[in-house]
């Protein structure tokens, strides 16, 4: 899903 | 990972470790409000707590423990080894009147309701509006030292970097998260007013002092 993606930035 | 996300991780290193030094040498917390950092070490607490559950890479999870162990340390500092230098009668921003919205809205508005989720955005909504005690304190003193507005730039410009990199990530991987856009763009909006004075006054060499 998209927005475990974004987990990778801080 | 592309310049913009670099240089703004760097640039929000750089803006605690300043904090971090700014205390230390002087040995005092004087003009900085503790509640901000209360809800700084909150925002990187709720945030990170997938540190115990999935691993993205060493830089990722390196970051992550600084920011996390900063964010304690300064907090130690304010209130337990510098304490008597805390400016508390200056710092009275009323936190519930954030927590209480922002908790409300990360229940509302989510990718999904789970709890890592939810705090996962209740900490992307926090920030967003965290650094509004320590603007509340500088416009109720009507002055800032000149390192503590170093700190705020550097604060500032690292969630503006990040919109650049939401840009590059939406052009290049066809990425985006709405919610972290969104509240990027409340965070860097908040801090315009105080680039404004940053630039027009501290990088001519004046101190931040607001017209009484």
């Amino acid at each position: 899903c998209h927005h475990t993606q974004a987990k990778d930035e801080l | 990972m592309n310049v913009f996300r670099l240089t703004g991780d760097l640039s929000h290193l750089a803006a605690i470790i300043i904090l971090l030094l700014k205390i230390w040498k002087t040995r005092s917390c004087a003009g900085i409000s503790g509640k901000s950092q209360i809800l700084f070490a909150v925002v990187f607490t709720s945030r990170y707590l997938d540190l115990l559950t999935s691993f993205i890479s060493l830089y990722n999870t390196s970051m992550k423990v600084i920011y996390i162990g900063c964010a304690y340390a300064t907090l130690y500092f304010v209130y337990m080894k510098f304490k008597a230098t805390y400016d508390g009668n200056h710092d009275t921003f009323r936190v519930e009147f954030l927590l209480v919205p922002v908790g409300g809205l990360s229940f509302l508005v989510n990718h999904d309701f789970s709890p890592l989720e939810i705090l996962w955005t209740f900490s992307i909504y926090l920030e967003s509006v965290a650094i509004l005690p320590q603007l509340f304190m500088i416009s109720k003193t009507g002055e800032a030292e000149t390192i503590t507005t170093h700190y705020l730039f550097f604060l500032g410009l690292y969630r503006a970097l990040y919109l650049f990199n939401w840009i590059w990530r939406f052009y290049f991987e066809g990425f985006f998260d709405m919610i972290a856009i969104v509240a990027g763009l409340v965070q860097t909006i908040l801090y315009c007013d105080f680039f404004y004075l940053y630039i027009t006054k501290v990088l001519k060499g004046k101190k931040l002092s607001l017209p009484a």
